[in-house]
């Protein structure tokens, strides 16, 4: 475990807590897309089935168990809660699940490391990872007033991919050479689409202005 | 020499 890492795994924490904060204290989900936290929930059940299977370290079982609890029970309580679904805007959260699943299924069958089930899973979650924030992105582009929470939570999001990146280089000079060609595409791919969301957001930190995407 | 990547990242 290198800093990199262990800094992106926080910034991954950070960003659930962050949503969370704002769930649960607030009572309100305005302005997060339900189909972003679906595909997350759909990410993390189909990269740890091996969660049971393959001991890696305590830490690594105990953040999978926090990344599948929390992305369920934020999925619970934007359909669920009875306040808070109340505060989701269906109408602008459209963007259709199959249109990612699909691609990244297909992408998965036939682009992999080994074609076994397990392998071909988690090849797809980490496909669907890299564009699951898309809706997301689509709904903050919507949404004219981007409430602070919703801000950090995307900022972190990103946040937790750059750094991984930054892992990933640092293992490439520090570890016995692995093939990971799969992994850096997906999370190079994942990144770059924060790009812009990272400009608007500098942009307003600089002039302190309230964030606002352009249509 | 180069091997399969271990699946140890979240």
């Amino acid at each position: 475990m290198n800093i990199f890492r262990l800094a992106g795994d926080m910034t991954h924490l950070f960003s659930v807590l962050v949503l969370l904060l704002k769930i649960h204290t607030i009572k309100s989900c305005a302005g997060i897309s339900l189909k972003t936290q679906e595909l997350y929930a759909l990410v993390f059940t189909t990269r740890y089935l091996d969660i049971f299977t393959d001991f890696i370290s305590l830490y690594n079982t105990v953040m999978k168990l926090i990344f599948l609890g929390s992305s369920f029970s934020i999925v619970w309580y934007i359909r669920r809660h009875k306040i808070v679904r109340r505060s989701y805007d269906k109408d602008q959260d459209t963007f259709r699940h199959y249109f990612l699943v699909i691609p990244c299924l297909v992408l998965a069958v036939f682009i992999n490391h080994k074609f076994t089930f397990k392998e071909v899973m988690w090849t797809f979650s980490l496909y669907l990872e890299a564009v699951a924030i898309l809706p997301q992105l689509v709904l903050l582009q919507r949404t004219r007033n981007i409430d602070n929470l919703t801000g950090q939570y995307v900022f972190l999001l990103g946040a937790y991919r750059a750094l991984y990146i930054l892992n990933w280089i640092y293992r490439h000079f520090t570890e016995p050479h692995y093939v990971h060609w799969i992994t850096w595409i997906a999370g190079v791919v994942q990144t770059l689409l924060y790009a812009d969301f990272f400009y608007y957001y500098f942009q307003s930190w600089k002039n302190n202005e309230k964030l606002q995407l352009p249509a | 020499k180069k091997q399969p990547q271990p699946h140890d990242e979240l």
